[in-house]
């Protein structure tokens, strides 16, 4: 079975915040 | 040449092979490592979700990079 709604959005919701770690973290360097 | 270690790069890469949508689990992790200690995947796998390399998915043993799509 596939994921549920809700978790597809929990995933993009941790996707977001994991991209914005990334661009944070880039832009320290 | 990215930065991070030769285990860093290990785990990076397994989980962004993983072509499941809810992402790669620690356990599946710890089997195709299984040279290494579990202490030190779980370092790698903090410091790669610490440094937005990979996010948790549908719970806190299941991992997607963002350098996938």
């Amino acid at each position: 079975p596939g994921l549920t709604e809700e978790q597809k959005k929990k995933i993009e919701e941790n996707r977001q915040k994991a991209l914005a770690r990334r661009a944070e973290k880039l832009a320290q360097q | 040449a990215n930065g991070l270690t030769v285990t860093q790069n290990q785990v990076l890469n397994l989980i962004k092979a993983c072509p499941r949508p809810e992402g790669m689990n620690f356990q599946d992790l710890k089997s195709q490592l299984h040279n290494l200690n579990v202490s030190v995947i779980k370092q790698a796998v903090d410091f790669l979700s610490n440094e937005g390399h990979i996010y948790s998915t549908v719970d806190d043993d299941h991992f997607k990079s963002t350098d996938a799509e």
